[in-house]
C-alpha cells in the first residue's frame, strides 16, 4: 500500500491558460463566422479551483432558428441531456434560441434535483436572451422573462419536465456524480448574456470556456456556396471540447 | 465528454438539419476513440437561422431545388421525393467534411496524447464488420501503449483484430497489415496474406517518432468484399493515468 501510494503522481490543472507550443498551430487567429449568431463567455466558478477561468459560455442566435440535436446513448444520461432533448422534442426542433454550458461540473447522475438544476439554467438563460431579443414566436416566454427578471427569481414548474416556455438548450461537462452549484451560475448568467458578441474574441473565448482538462480551444470556421443560392456565400462555424471519457455513439 | 456546437447562416428545413447532422455525425464525432469510454453528457447541436440568405426557401430533406418545389396547393410526384438537390447534397458534404475536422481536434487532444493515430479497415465483408475492426483495434490499451512506446508491435494488432466482437469475416490467411507514414513515403508492410514480412526495425522507428500515423489493415483479397472504415485515435501514455487518477477529487 505505501509502494502504491508512493507511486500515485497527483495531476493539478494548469494554472495559466498558455496553450502548448505543438497544439498553438490548431488555433485558429481569425475566423469567418456566421450572421446572426452571437457567443459569449463567463466566470462562475463551477469547480472550486477553478477561481480564474471562465467556464459558462452562451451560444445563442439572434433570432429563433432551427436546430437539430445527436446525443450520447448512454443509458446513465446526463441531466442537461435529458433537458436538451425535452425542449427539442416539445417545441419540434423549431425556434431555439442557443445553447448555455458549463465546464467544471457535469451534472450527471444527480437525479430530479439535477435536472432541476439544468432547467433553471436553462430558463434564465432563455429568458435573458429573450429580453434582448423578443421572438414573435415566444411572446409567453418573453412575458415570463420579465416577470423572472422583476421577481429576481427562477421559478421551477412542479413538473420538472416542463419545457414549454424553454427554448435554449443547456449542455454540462466535468465531474459525474455532483451537483451544480447553480447559484453561482444562476448569478453569472446575467454577465455571461451580456458579454455575447461576434468576434473571433469572442467565439474563441467561448470556445475555451467549455474546455475542461483540453490543452486548447478546438474552433473552426469556413465559408461556403449552395448551388441554389447563387452569388451568396454562407459560413460555418463550430466549437467543440474533449479530451478524456471519448468514445461518442450519439443518436 | 465530447461537446460540439456548430452554427450556420444558410437557411436548412428542420428534418433536413436533423437527417445532416446525423449522417455526419456517424462519419466523424462516432468515428474517433481516445480511451473507449462512452460518456454520460455527449452532445452536438446544429443550428441554421437563414440569415445569410433571408427570407428565401430552405435546404429540404426533399431534396428539391428552389426551382422545383411545387406551388402551393399543389402535389408533388411522389418520384420527385425520391430526389436529392444539389443544394442538400452540397451541404452535406459541407458540414461532414466540417465535423470530420472538428473531431480530429479532439483525437489531437486527446488526454495525455502525443500521437494522431488513423486506423483504416478494408476489404471487409460490409462497412459495419470493417468499423468493428476498427474500434477493436483503436481502443486496444496494448496497442495504444505500443505505440507511445514507438514499438512497432504488430502482433498487438493483429490480436486486437481477431477478437473484434461478432467478426466472422476474419481470414487470417488473407490479412495484411502495414504502417502508412505521414510524410508521404512508402508503406512499411508488416503482415502480407498472414505472413509476417521482414521489418526493417530502423525505419519503422523513424516511422513511429512522427506524431501523425496511419495503420492499414486489408482483410481479403476478394473482389466482393468492399466494406472499409475509418477511426481515428491516440495512443495512451503515463500522463492519461496521471490526469485520471484524481479527476474527481
Amino acid at each position: 500500500v505505501s509502494l502504491s501510494t508512493q507511486q500515485t503522481r497527483r495531476y493539478s490543472a494548469p494554472t495559466d491558460s498558455a496553450i502548448p507550443p505543438n497544439k498553438a498551430k490548431y488555433v485558429p487567429t481569425e475566423g469567418t463566422y456566421p450572421k446572426g449568431f452571437v457567443v459569449g463567455s463567463a466566470h462562475a466558478q463551477v469547480k472550486a479551483s477553478n477561481t480564474k477561468f471562465d467556464d459558462l459560455a452562451l451560444i445563442a442566435s439572434e433570432t429563433p432558428c432551427s436546430a437539430a440535436l445527436v446525443t450520447t446513448q448512454n443509458h446513465f444520461q446526463a441531466a442537461p441531456v435529458s433537458v436538451s432533448k425535452k425542449i427539442m422534442f416539445q417545441h419540434q426542433s423549431k425556434s431555439i434560441r442557443g445553447v448555455v454550458i458549463n465546464s467544471g461540473c457535469a451534472n450527471a447522475v444527480t437525479g430530479k434535483g439535477g435536472r432541476e438544476d439544468a432547467m433553471r439554467m436553462a430558463k434564465l438563460t432563455h429568458d435573458l436572451l429573450n429580453k434582448r431579443n423578443p421572438s414573435p414566436h415566444d411572446k409567453s416566454a418573453e412575458v415570463e422573462a420579465k416577470e423572472s427578471v422583476k421577481e429576481g427569481t427562477v421559478q421551477i414548474a412542479e413538473d420538472d419536465q416542463d419545457v414549454s416556455a424553454i427554448r435554449t438548450l443547456v449542455m454540462s461537462t466535468g465531474v459525474i456524480g455532483q451537483r451544480l452549484p447553480i447559484d453561482r451560475i444562476e448569478a453569472k448568467i446575467p454577465t455571461l448574456v451580456e458579454s455575447l458578441g461576434n468576434t473571433h474574441d469572442h467565439w474563441l473565448r467561448s470556445a475555451r470556456a467549455i474546455c475542461t482538462t483540453d490543452t486548447f480551444p478546438k474552433l473552426l470556421s469556413r465559408q461556403f456556396t449552395l448551388p441554389s443560392y447563387p452569388g451568396i456565400t454562407f459560413s460555418i462555424a463550430g466549437m467543440t471540447k474533449g479530451a478524456g471519457m471519448i468514445h461518442p455513439n450519439m443518436a | 465528454t465530447l461537446l460540439g456546437v456548430i452554427c450556420t447562416d444558410a437557411p436548412i428545413q428542420k428534418t433536413a438539419l436533423r437527417t445532416l447532422l446525423s449522417t455526419a455525425t456517424n462519419s466523424s464525432f462516432n468515428r474517433i476513440t481516445v480511451d473507449g469510454d462512452t460518456s454520460t453528457n455527449d452532445s452536438v447541436a446544429l443550428f441554421a437561422n437563414g440569415m445569410a440568405a433571408p427570407g428565401s426557401d430552405v435546404v429540404r430533406l426533399n431534396h428539391l431545388n428552389r426551382a422545383e418545389l411545387p406551388t402551393r396547393g399543389a402535389s408533388l410526384p411522389p418520384r420527385k421525393l425520391e430526389k436529392q438537390s444539389e443544394d442538400y447534397k452540397e451541404m452535406n458534404k459541407v458540414l461532414t467534411s466540417f465535423m470530420e475536422d472538428l473531431a480530429k481536434l479532439i483525437v489531437r487532444d486527446g488526454e495525455g496524447a502525443t500521437k494522431f493515430v488513423t486506423v483504416r479497415v478494408t476489404k471487409a465483408d460490409n462497412h459495419t464488420a470493417a468499423h468493428v475492426v476498427a474500434n477493436s483495434i483503436a481502443t486496444s490499451a496494448l496497442v495504444k501503449t505500443a505505440l507511445y512506446g514507438k514499438d512497432a508491435n504488430w502482433g498487438r494488432i493483429l490480436c486486437a483484430i481477431g477478437y473484434a466482437p461478432g467478426n466472422t469475416c476474419i481470414r487470417p490467411n488473407q490479412t495484411s497489415v502495414s504502417f502508412i507514414p505521414a510524410d508521404g513515403s512508402e508503406e512499411l508492410k508488416l503482415l502480407v496474406n498472414g505472413e509476417p514480412q521482414a521489418v526493417d526495425e530502423a525505419r519503422a522507428a523513424t516511422i513511429l517518432e512522427m506524431e501523425d500515423l496511419e495503420i492499414l489493415v486489408k482483410l481479403s483479397n476478394k473482389e466482393k468484399d468492399v466494406g472499409e472504415a475509418t477511426v481515428y485515435t491516440c495512443d495512451f501514455s503515463h500522463e492519461y493515468v496521471t490526469i485520471n487518477g484524481d479527476y474527481r477529487t
